[in-house]
């Protein structure tokens, strides 16, 4: 029966199926189910197993972090693979961040994609955000030493820095990416802490757990934010995220304008997870 | 991994024994565990693993292979077929326009570069690239610097006056009176559930009639590549598809639910982001990558 009672075969397997297809991934998607079925067993009066399922995805995503209680300026690097939302989620973070009253610069660390710089100077302009720039294929290490200094300078109370896409397969790129994040110790003190947030495409299926794993491994990543998800994609993925990495996701992206951009909640998540 | 796997299941059986339907099942488990592991398509698993148990049941297991090994080798030949079979081979008439379309950050602007570059260099085409998004900021000037570099000729090379079909229209034009045997345009990205922007994109080929119209796909896409190439396939007939960023360690699951799902042609893999990292599509190496 669908209401009461043990869990039957067809609903597990449509719940499974529901998981799978929302790229939860097909071990966690069992695993969540046999957990449901085991509490149904155990439950005096069990409701809607749907219901049950997304309370119990929605227990385990990571609870969020406590607010930046660090000296100033707070530092924000968006880091992810090509093409996953980042300078448009750089954007998007500074205008939220400008109307709630703070003082925020963003630092244009892609120098070398093709017209990266340009898209977003057209962004800072957009969205009202000065922008620490320098001349396309230049150093991404000394834009965001320039953009630090700065930040000291004209008393800043945020910098968010976009960098470029990265494959986490490539070596080099993550070396230059590591050493980037060096460059916070050296600009403000190796005392000085900075977030890393890790954007990945809500499109994306089980590669998102490598990618989190690798940019975990430089010591580069301290929440997920989950872009396109105006799209028909879920996100499944973030749950095994959290589940091997401990990332919280913290924001989610849900369209190409600068104000497409929300709190990640996490029963609102699971539910559309489950279907 | 998937081979070790398997040959733990059929280590009691040697050679000259048949598959039992219960070997077969067990090692479909581990198959369907493998495949959605590599983001296939659910439907699709369900389907080839069907058609790989007909194969599999009853098959002699040769004195020269282990059970796990025929077995593992009846699906990599499956998983190949399914692969390659889809399609016509790739003819592109001259002179001709190709259309890119694609969800949002897949890589058509750098696939169109890319494009260009490889007929350039393989037939002698010389291409006009055709900047038809009118919505990403700077993506104009993207893809005008990318053409720079490989020196093929771009259009507007100044900021639009015109909307995308407007555009695509004039960048046609241009092409033909220069003589250019190969018309690229690049489209904005757009979610396949976005009505406005899809009806835009069915109006924009209507009005172009081009000879080839290419999905680029990013190789790491999940579960809802089918979903979207399905859409995109429905409202304008696709040519083919371009995966893209197969440089990483995505399993490419999503090249088997669109190939095996939909039947539409990979036609060239992106595999980094300079102009020269595309090479024509081929199926073999792809099934185990994609089995793990
Ligand atoms: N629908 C939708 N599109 C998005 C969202 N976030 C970003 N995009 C689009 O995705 C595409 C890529 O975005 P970018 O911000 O350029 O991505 P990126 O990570 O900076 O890309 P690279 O720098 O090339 O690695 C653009 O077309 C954006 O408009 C989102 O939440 N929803
Ligand atoms: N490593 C790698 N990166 C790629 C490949 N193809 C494209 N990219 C990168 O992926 C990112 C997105 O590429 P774009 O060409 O801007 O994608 P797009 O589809 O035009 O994006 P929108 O116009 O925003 O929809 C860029 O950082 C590219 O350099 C590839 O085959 N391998
Ligand atoms: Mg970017
Ligand atoms: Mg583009």
């Amino acid at each position: 029966g669908l209401i009461s009672g043990p869990l039957d075969d067809e609903t597990a397997e449509e719940l499974t199926d529901a998981l799978i297809l929302a790229d939860v991934g097909p071990g966690p998607a069992e695993e969540l189910v046999e957990k449901l079925r085991e509490r149904r067993l155990s439950a005096e009066k069990p409701g809607d197993p749907a219901v049950e399922l997304a309370r119990i995805i929605a227990a385990r995503l990571p609870a969020q972090p406590p607010d930046y209680a660090g000296p100033a300026p707070e530092i924000h690097l968006l880091i992810g693979v090509n093409g996953s939302g980042k300078t448009t989620t750089a954007a998007k973070l500074a205008k939220r961040a400008r109307e709630a009253g703070r003082r925020v610069l963003l630092a244009a660390c892609d120098t070398f994609r093709a017209a990266a710089v340009e898209q977003l100077e057209l962004w800072s302009r957009r969205v009202g955000v000065p922008l620490i720039r320098h001349a396309e294929g230049g150093d991404a290490a000394a834009v965001l030493f320039d953009a630090l200094e700065a930040a000291r300078s004209r008393d800043v109370d945020l910098v968010i820095a976009d960098t470029a896409g990265r494959l986490h397969a490539k070596r080099r790129l993550m070396d230059e990416l590591a050493k980037l994040g060096r460059v916070v110790g050296k600009a403000l003190g190796h005392e000085h802490p900075f977030r890393s947030g890790l954007v990945l495409d809500a499109a994306n299926g089980q590669n998102s757990l490598q990618q989190a794993r690798a940019f975990l491994e430089i010591g580069l990543a301290d929440e997920v934010i989950l872009t396109k998800l105006d799209g028909s994609a879920k996100g499944g993925v973030v749950l095994a995220v959290g589940a091997q990495t401990g990332l919280p996701v913290t924001w989610i992206g849900t369209g190409e304008g600068p104000d497409d951009l929300e709190p990640f909640q996490p029963q609102r998540f699971a539910a559309a997870l489950v279907g | 991994r998937l081979t070790e796997r398997l040959g733990v299941l059929f280590k009691r059986l040697t050679g000259r024994g048949k598959l039992s339907e219960d070997n077969v099942k067990e090692a479909l488990r581990e198959v369907r565990v493998a495949l959605l592991e590599a983001d296939v398509n659910l439907r699709v698993v369900k389907d080839f693993l069907k058609s790989v148990k007909e194969k599999a049941l009853g098959a002699e297991v040769l004195n020269s292979l282990t059970p796990g090994q025929h077995f593992i080798g009846v699906v990599k030949e499956e998983l190949t077929a399914l692969l390659e079979g889809a399609g016509d081979k790739l003819n592109l008439p001259k002179p001709a326009t190709v259309l890119l379309v694609g969800l949002q950050g897949s890589g058509k602007t750098t696939t169109a570069a890319k494009l260009a570059r490889h007929y350039q260099k393989s037939q002698g085409r010389e291409s006009l690239l055709v900047a038809c998004d009118t919505r990403r900021p700077a993506a104009r000037e993207q893809l005008v610097r990318l053409a720079d570099l490989i020196k093929a000729d771009v259009h507007p090379r100044k900021p639009f006056t015109k909307d995308a079909p407007g555009t695509a229209r004039e960048g046609v034009k241009l092409a033909a009176a220069a003589g250019r045997e190969l018309t690229i345009i690049d489209t904005a990205g757009r979610l396949q559930i976005d009505e406005e922007l899809m009806v835009e994109l069915e109006e924009l080929e209507a009005g172009l009639k081009p000879q080839a119209v290419w999905l680029v796909v990013d190789a790491m896409t999940g579960q809802a590549a089918l979903e979207v190439a399905a859409e995109f396939h429905r409202r304008l007939e696709l040519d083919g598809v371009i995966v893209s960023k197969l440089d990483g360690d995505a399993r490419g699951g999503c090249i088997l639910s669109i190939a095996g799902g939909l039947g539409v042609p990979v036609r060239f893999v992106g595999t980094g982001e300079r102009p020269e990292d595309l090479e024509p599509f081929r199926a073999e190496g792809l099934a185990g990558r994609i089995l793990g």
